[in-house]
């Protein structure tokens, strides 16, 4: 564990907790894509399998089981609580399109052909891209709340910083992992333009708003 | 090269 990893975990944990937040408080999920929501629980049931066959610390155990609940709590908001704020008609990404290529993918390159790593693998794939419904929401409607930009930027950050983390590991324990790496950078890049617009606007205290 | 090591990160 070094402070790259560290901070990049708590903002992961801090972009939930801030879309959990924003949902209950406003008693809405207006601007959020379900369909988003529905590949990040994907993401973390199918990588977080290994709970029940690997124990490596609290820590990391206490984090899955974080990220797993919040975000099918967050899919029970969506779906259920608040379903009458729901903007389906803007959430109209066809995620087959990213499911089926990440299933291929995972079954092309892996590092190990075992049920878990499969998984594992196809859950690395798919979290570099489950973004990009919610991404498509925001180009359609050409906006977004300025919570739901904090929300996007914590979470864009948290891979970000696991590159910075990477990079540190190969250097300090020759620790490479290709798989990761490679989806982690294709993730932040997919942030790149929001991270633009987010420097550029939210944080000068405008709206976050797509140029025309 | 990693399939002996545990997962560690998230």
């Amino acid at each position: 564990m070094n402070i790259f990893r560290l901070l990049g975990d708590i903002c992961h944990l801090v972009a939930i907790i801030v879309l959990l937040l924003k949902i209950w408080k406003t008693r809405s999920c207006a601007g959020i894509s379900g369909k988003s929501q529905i590949l990040f629980a994907l993401v973390y049931t199918t990588r977080y399998v290994d709970l029940f066959f690997t124990y490596v610390s609290l820590y990391n155990s206490v984090m899955k089981v974080i990220f797993l609940a919040s975000s099918y709590a967050t899919l029970y908001l969506i779906y259920v609580k608040f379903k009458a704020t729901y903007d389906f008609n803007h959430d109209t990404f066809r995620i087959e399109f990213l499911l089926i290529p990440c299933v291929i993918l995972s079954l092309l390159i892996t590092h190990d052909y075992s049920p878990v790593e499969l998984l594992w693998t196809f859950s690395i794939y798919l979290e570099a891209v489950a973004i990009l419904p919610q991404l498509f929401m925001v180009s359609k409607t050409g906006e977004a709340e300025t919570i739901t930009s904090h929300y996007l930027f914590a979470l864009g950050a948290y891979r970000a910083l696991y590159i910075v983390n990477w990079i540190y590991r190969y250097y300090t324990e020759s620790f490479i992992d290709g798989i990761a790496v490679v989806a982690g950078i294709i993730q932040t890049i997919l942030y790149a333009d929001f991270f633009y617009l987010y420097i550029t606007k939210v944080l000068k205290g405008k709206d976050f708003k797509l140029p025309a | 090269y990693l399939n002996d090591v545990p997962k560690d990160e998230l």
